[in-house]
């Protein structure tokens, strides 16, 4: 465990934690991608199987099941309690466009033809592509609350850090693992252009909205 | 050096 990947996993949290908290603190999903949150699910369901088969460590059990629990009550949140404020009109990226493709490229390259192994790379790829209903709903309605740009930050920033981590282990560990970090890549340079909203924005206290 | 095997990481 390096610092990087610590305040990686702190920024992960932070971001499930954030959005569990707006949606059931103001009642509302209103400018969430629900489709999102479900691809998170799956992220999660499939890449945490392995807390069926082996202990790492506390933390990582801890965290993994945190992880799971809070993204299946976001979804539940989102599609059963406060589904009369789900913007489905908006949130309409066709995700099949992305489990499809993900699925294929995991089957066909991955560190081991082994179901738990082939689960985990899905979840590594999907988790890259996770976060596009989400920035094309925002697209699409041409604003974001401002707590709902605090969520994707920190969910941005946790496969930063997560980069960084993985230089850190290249360099003190000799380990490095091409798949998550070429995910990883791909996942931060898609929030490359709401970063830079957020920060010439935000957190100048604007509105985060985009040129309709 | 080790290619593979992220599994203790989140």
């Amino acid at each position: 465990m390096n610092i990087f990947r610590l305040f990686g996993d702190l920024s992960h949290l932070a971001a499930i934690i954030i959005l569990l908290l707006k949606i059931w603190k103001s009642r509302s999903c209103a400018g969430i991608s629900g489709k999102s949150q479900i691809l998170f699910a799956i992220v999660f369901t499939t890449r945490y199987l392995d807390l069926l088969t082996s202990f790492i460590s506390l933390y990582n059990t801890s965290m993994k099941m945190i992880y799971i629990g809070c993204s299946y009550a976001t979804v539940y949140l989102i599609y059963a309690k406060f589904r009369a404020t789900y913007d489905g009109n908006h949130d309409s990226f066709r995700v099949e466009f992305l489990i499809v493709p993900v699925g294929g490229l995991a089957v066909l390259i991955n560190h081991d033809f082994s179901l738990l192994e082939i689960l985990w790379t899905f979840s590594i790829y999907l988790e890259s592509v996770a976060i596009l209903p989400q920035l094309f709903m925002i697209s699409k309605t041409g604003e974001a609350e401002t707590i709902t740009t605090h969520y994707l930050f920190c969910q941005g920033l946790y496969r930063a850090l997560y980069l960084i981590n993985w230089i850190w282990r290249f360099y003190f560990e000799g380990f490095f693992d091409m798949i998550a970090i070429v995910a990883g890549v791909v996942q931060t340079i898609l929030y490359c252009d709401f970063f830079y909203l957020y920060v010439t924005k935000v957190l100048k206290g604007k509105k985060l909205s985009l040129p309709a | 050096l080790v290619d593979g095997g992220a599994k203790d990481e989140l």
